[in-house]
């Protein structure tokens, strides 16, 4: 059945913002994403690791101005230790 | 600042370098240009010097690569990741990647091939990503001209703590990021575009949206990437919903994100003398058309409907405006006319013809 526009943008959106996280902020992949944790989701613990250093509002949420910073062209280098 | 975790660096200054393989997207002649300027921004404040090598392993070893290209970071064609490098060390030590599918250029258009190396080659020599929106090793892409390329103090002051500084006599210094709330902040020129204001200052631009609290920093090159920095004067003129922007004796006309074909144009076609080099401010009366240029202690008043100056100028700034001394900046919002002299601003009302307010240079920005 055809996705909604919202929920396939959704999908495009948490793709980018995990792959943004894996590459620069040392996101590592979940390998039970089915599991809930008690403590903080862990992207969203990087998500703001990654606003902090770009001076953004740290929401944990892929808000517009987030996102508009991780679609930028950029270096590959990791920000943080890998 | 940042060092790369583990404070890795080399343990000489006399460096090698070798270029792999060359883009098909531009003349080798340029690529060598760029590489060896690109390696001049970090030789210039270091004792650090780099010399080419042909067939043999170098330090730093530079190439074009394609996606996969067996170093676990494969690339992802083009925009996204432009390139990367590893930092000081043995065999891929030093190296830098480019992503080969990337429109990489000497100009403003693409991806500047000089601008990245330099970044990359920050990360050769053992720095890692800045915070600093300003600086070199911020990790984003900005464009700067080359030929107005100066390394942020941010970038000298990491690489100065890694290697030292420069053997040259004097010690170079570079551009700081302007931050709003600075009280020293003075500005180069300001504007009312659509209802926002931009304020610059050097290569950057702090835009104030009225309907929104915080200020935005961003390079001019962001949005114009033809203007130079460092803008003397600027103001819009509503009625044609153009900014006028004035650097030495030369002024451009940018509607939206374009500038108009055609420009830079020398100021005398606006009825300057030639003994007039540099415009200092400008502000356009919405209400009258009438453009007030600014220039050391006179000020000419152009029709902007007539498209020439009006008669009886210069006159002196102090005999109509008062006590504002020289002026940096000025913009009118509201019926008022702002100027800006240091960190000083000045709130003019035209009607009663006198200074009603004095402020900080920063009043703007909420601090």
């Amino acid at each position: 059945f055809p996705v909604a526009p919202e929920a396939e943008d959704e999908g495009k959106t948490l793709e980018l913002v995990e792959s943004y996280l894996q590459s620069f902020y040392d996101l590592q992949k979940d390998p039970h994403p089915h599991l809930r944790s008690g403590s903080e989701n862990p992207l969203t613990a990087k998500l703001k690791e990654m606003q902090s250093f770009f001076g953004l509002q740290v929401t944990g949420k892929p808000d517009l101005d987030t996102l508009e910073v991780m679609k930028k062209p950029r270096c590959g280098v990791p920000d943080v230790e890998r | 600042y940042v060092f790369t975790p583990g404070n890795p660096k080399w343990k000489r200054n006399d460096l090698t370098y070798r270029i792999l393989n060359y883009t098909p997207k531009m003349r080798r002649a340029d690529v060598d240009e760029a590489v060896r300027k690109a390696l001049s921004v970090w030789s210039n404040v270091t004792p650090l010097t780099f010399q080419k090598v042909q067939d043999k392993e170098a330090d730093i070893m530079i190439s074009f690569a394609y996606r996969d290209h067996r170093d676990n970071s494969p690339f992802d064609g083009p925009n996204g990741q432009l390139a990367h490098a590893f930092q000081p060390g043995e065999g891929i030590g030093g190296d830098v990647h480019l992503d080969e599918e990337e429109a990489w250029t000497k100009g403003e258009r693409g991806y500047n091939l000089f601008i990245v190396l330099a970044h990359e080659l920050g990360h050769s020599l053992g720095l890692s990503h800045s915070n600093d929106p300003g600086a070199l090793m911020y990790p984003t892409y900005s464009y700067t001209d080359p030929n107005e390329f100066l390394l942020p103090q941010d970038d000298i002051d990491g690489i100065q703590a890694i290697y030292g500084q420069s053997n040259a006599a004097v010690q170079p210094t570079g551009p700081i990021t302007p931050e709003a709330c600075d009280p020293n902040l003075t500005f180069d020129s300001i504007t009312t575009l659509r209802g926002e204001m931009f304020f610059f200052k050097g290569r950057y631009m702090l835009r104030k949206h009225p309907g929104r609290t915080e200020t935005e920093l961003s390079f001019i090159s962001l949005f114009w990437p033809r203007l130079p920095s460092g803008i003397q004067a600027a103001y819009e003129n509503v009625e044609t919903d153009e900014i006028l922007i004035f650097k030495e004796d030369k002024y451009w006309v940018v509607r939206g994100y374009d500038v108009l074909p055609g420009y830079p144009k020398p100021i005398y076609r606006l009825g300057f003398p030639k003994t007039v080099k540099r415009v200092n401010a400008a502000y356009n009366d919405e209400t009258t058309g009438k453009t007030y240029f600014f220039v050391a202690d006179r000020y000419w008043r152009y029709d902007e409907k007539e498209k020439s100056m009006d008669r009886g100028y210069p006159r002196k700034i102090v005999s109509d405006f008062g006590n504002i001394g020289r002026v940096d900046a000025a913009f009118q919002k509201d019926g008022y006319v702002y100027f800006f002299h240091g960190t000083t601003q000045f709130q003019f009302d035209p009607r009663a013809k006198r200074i009603v307010r004095r402020m900080k240079s920063t009043s703007w920005f909420n601090c």
